[in-house]
């Protein structure tokens, strides 16, 4: 099974 | 005071129906440079990320920064009521808790003034890091569109593999797989109809279908739609808007459990 991560494990917040 | 004028509304009705089915409400960060707007989707899985630059309205006007925390639904219905041709103008005074929204037919016969309030929303900016991509894909956005659609019912999830030669797009599920692939065109009569693939390294990642056609919903906005791939970073999607700026959809890759 395949996990969608959260685009904030990416981009931090500014 | 804050002024923006289009003559041409139906461009923000388009991009309306490009963020509203991600997005519940969002902030419009208007400046001297342009209106701006960055929100992540209720779940925090994707990103949009709009710029409609001061230069590309008609006229423009923002003598303070104003963020303007906007409920999409309740302006989408606003937008309902502008006809295609009219010219939009939003007005907004230094720190209002109400926009504008002016409708003027062509003929400048009808006249129509809606005021919408504003929200105070907790917004979240996140710094998006300037990347180098491996791949780059540029297509007709409608081609995009339909094979993100077709591929959806086959699975949640679509593999997007590019290579030199072309791109794949893979999905499978209960009822079997399915694979498209798309060359790079040579030559085209029309440049929006092109494929085109600039390639540092071969790319394939998996992403969810969803998002995807979410993202597609700006189809409207750009005859042609470009993909930036790396591995381990999330995918761009991004559509210009004509002279005005571009809307761009950042997802993260799925990856194995």
């Amino acid at each position: 099974m395949a996990l969608q991560p959260s685009i904030t494990e990416y981009f931090a917040t500014r | 005071m804050f002024e923006a004028r289009l003559v041409q509304s139906s461009i923000l009705k388009k991009v309306l129906e490009a963020i509203k089915e991600l997005l519940n409400e969002a902030t419009f960060d208007c400046s001297d440079s342009g209106i701006q707007l960055q929100a992540m989707d209720n779940s925090h899985v994707s990103l949009v990320s709009l710029n409609l630059r001061s230069d590309g309205f008609d006229k423009y006007r923002c003598d303070r920064n104003l963020s303007m925390g906007i409920n999409l639904a309740s302006m989408s219905k606003i937008m309902k009521c502008a006809g295609n041709d009219d010219v939009l103008t939003m007005k907004a005074q230094d720190n209002a808790d109400l926009v504008t929204f002016m409708f003027e037919s062509q003929n400048q016969e009808k006249v129509m003034d809606y005021e919408m309030k504003l929200m105070n929303l907790d917004q979240e900016h996140l710094g998006i890091p300037e990347t180098d991509y491996s791949c780059v894909i540029k297509l007709p956005s409608q081609e995009f569109a339909r094979i993100v659609r077709d591929l959806s019912q086959f699975g949640e999830s679509v593999v997007i593999s590019c290579t030199k030669e072309g791109i794949k797009f893979s999905a499978g599920g209960d009822i079997g797989n399915a694979n498209i692939k798309l060359a790079q065109t040579s030559n085209v009569d029309k440049d929006e109809d092109a494929v085109t693939i600039e390639m540092q390294e071969p790319v394939s990642l998996t992403f969810a279908c969803r998002y995807l056609n979410s993202f597609a919903k700006a189809t409207p906005l750009s005859p042609q739609v470009q993909l930036s791939m790396s591995a381990d970073v999330p995918l761009v999607v991004e559509y210009k808007i004509g002279d005005i700026g571009h809307i761009r959809y950042y997802l993260a890759p799925k990856i194995e459990d």
